[in-house]
């Protein structure tokens, strides 16, 4: 279960990592 | 919605793009954006502080739709001129009552959120020694005449 946040975590992550260069994107 | 306490850092800069947002939203938009930076480094991974920080972006995407006619946020470059100007008007308006020795709260806030907008500048790359040393000042500038006036002393 420990795993599984991890993993929804980090995707969420990555999601909000994109979300930001898609925002400064000119 | 509440700030997680991991994210205490960026409380400042957020209540400053609040005070701006009908006075100067470009001012808020990039507060905004310097919070969002770094809170995504401060805490990313817990999940009230993601969950603040999505609502967070969710706020920014919708500003920059709006304000999508302006150079300022459509242009960086031109955000940061925008934001280095502003951030200077108020600290040279806190540097003449300082010198002028006029000792208040709104200069106190001025020097202040002029450190605060100076902090913003990081989201453009690297800052000039010379803001850095106008955002040392500032902030120390902001405590020392707090610190007088809550002792009753007059600033030096």
């Amino acid at each position: 279960t420990s795993s599984l946040a991890s993993t929804v975590a980090s995707t969420e992550q990555d999601e909000l990592s994109q979300r930001l260069s898609r925002l400064r994107d000119q | 919605m509440a700030l997680p306490a991991q994210l205490r850092a960026i409380q400042h800069h957020l209540r400053t793009a609040q005070e701006h947002e009908d006075r100067d939203p470009v001012v808020a938009y990039y507060c905004r954006l310097y919070a969002m930076q770094s809170g995504m480094k401060l805490d990313s991974k817990t999940p009230e502080c993601r969950k603040f920080l999505i609502k967070l972006m969710d706020q920014l995407e919708s500003m920059k739709k709006e304000m999508s006619d302006h150079d300022s946020i459509t242009q960086e470059v031109v955000g940061n001129a925008h934001i280095e100007n502003y951030a200077l008007k108020m600290f040279i308006y806190a540097d003449n009552e300082d010198r002028g020795g006029r000792f208040h709260k709104n200069m106190i806030k001025s020097f202040y959120t002029s450190s605060l907008l100076l902090d913003v500048l990081s989201v453009f790359g690297e800052m000039s020694e010379e803001n850095i040393q106008h955002r040392k000042y500032a902030r120390w500038k902001a405590t020392y005449i707090h610190n007088c006036l809550k002792s009753g002393e007059t600033p030096l």
